[in-house]
């Protein structure tokens, strides 16, 4: 995935199964951010999977004041390359087997 | 260490917790 400078990785365990997971963001990166940030620390959110949308979550966390609205777009795909990464390897552990 | 919870008015909660200084050095 792209080096979006905001990290976006799992706060627990994947069983494959749930559509509703933990996920946890930061900025490694704020110079990769157009807007100036202020440096909150980890945010920890929780995601459906199936019936959820990075934007709008993203679009949440700006009306939250963690981003200002022109880096929107930035976080948001930031979540959806985790989300990508993380249907990918379910799909890839159901196609296998296990 | 402390964390920090904001609930967006759609509901959705946020816990802002410190980032662990390993992780910033990861990549």
């Amino acid at each position: 995935a792209e080096d979006t400078g905001v990290r976006v990785e799992l706060n627990e365990e994947d069983d494959g199964k749930k559509s509703s997971i933990a996920l946890k963001l930061w900025v490694e990166d704020p110079k990769k951010l157009k807007g100036k940030y202020k440096d909150t620390g980890a945010i920890e959110f929780t995601f459906d999977l199936v019936n959820e949308v990075p934007e709008v979550v993203a679009q949440e966390m700006v009306e939250s004041g963690f981003f200002l609205d022109c880096d929107v777009k930035i976080v948001g795909k930031s979540i959806r390359d985790r989300v990508a990464l993380l249907n990918w390897k379910r799909e890839r552990t159901v196609s296998t087997g296990n | 260490s402390a964390t920090a919870q904001v609930v967006h008015s759609a509901g959705r909660r946020f816990i802002v917790s410190p980032v662990p200084e390993a992780r910033l050095k990861e990549q």
